[in-house]
């Protein structure tokens, strides 16, 4: 199985390569859903447009209960958007638990979270763009990426 | 640990993969 703690460094470096106006280095960074919520909407902004991105709370501190809400309206998110746009129902898969990443920034339940987003990036209507991306970063990240893609891939 | 795979071969194979993806159908709006 993946060692999930570098996974998660592999693809914060992805997630690095998108545009956002929030932090995004650290596993503690992504615990709000802002950063993903904002590559979500470079990846489909019709899907997650500004009325869904609007009903997360985008604060500086939020306490752990508002970042594990906008997580769980951002795990629904890419799993609507993987059935009902991509056609993609995800089985099998441990899905992130939202209340660890939330509270205690775990680098293993964001590894998954991560994951779903990578799988929104490499099937959605502009992948060609995004793996293109992903061909551009170190061998060793590709080589986690490809992984963790071919996991999802299994659980389709 | 030796359960990789093998050196030199890797490249190759990353490209393998990242092309098949490219060619594969996905979308059921598409």
């Amino acid at each position: 199985s993946m060692d999930r703690s570098h996974l998660c460094q592999s693809l914060i470096k992805w997630l690095n390569t998108f545009n956002v106006t929030v932090k995004n280095q650290t596993v503690e960074d992504f615990s709000d859903g802002i950063a993903v919520a904002q590559v979500l909407r470079q990846i489909a902004p019709d899907y997650f447009n500004e009325a869904w991105f609007k009903k997360l709370k985008v604060e500086d501190d939020l306490n752990w209960r508002l970042k594990v809400s906008n997580l769980k309206k951002v795990l629904n998110g890419i799993l609507e958007y993987n059935m009902e746009v991509l056609g993609i129902q995800i089985q099998g898969f441990q899905m992130p638990d939202v209340n660890l990443i939330g509270e205690h920034y775990d680098s293993v339940e964001t590894s998954r979270l991560l994951q779903l987003v990578l799988g929104c990036a490499v099937n959605c209507a502009e992948k060609e763009s995004h793996i293109h991306n992903i061909l551009k970063m170190e061998e060793s990240v590709q080589q986690m990426i490809m992984n963790a893609i071919q996991e999802l891939m299994s659980k389709e | 640990d030796g359960k990789g795979a093998p050196p030199g071969n890797s490249e190759g194979m990353l490209a393998n993969f990242f092309n098949s993806l490219l060619s594969k159908k996905t979308g059921a709006a598409a």
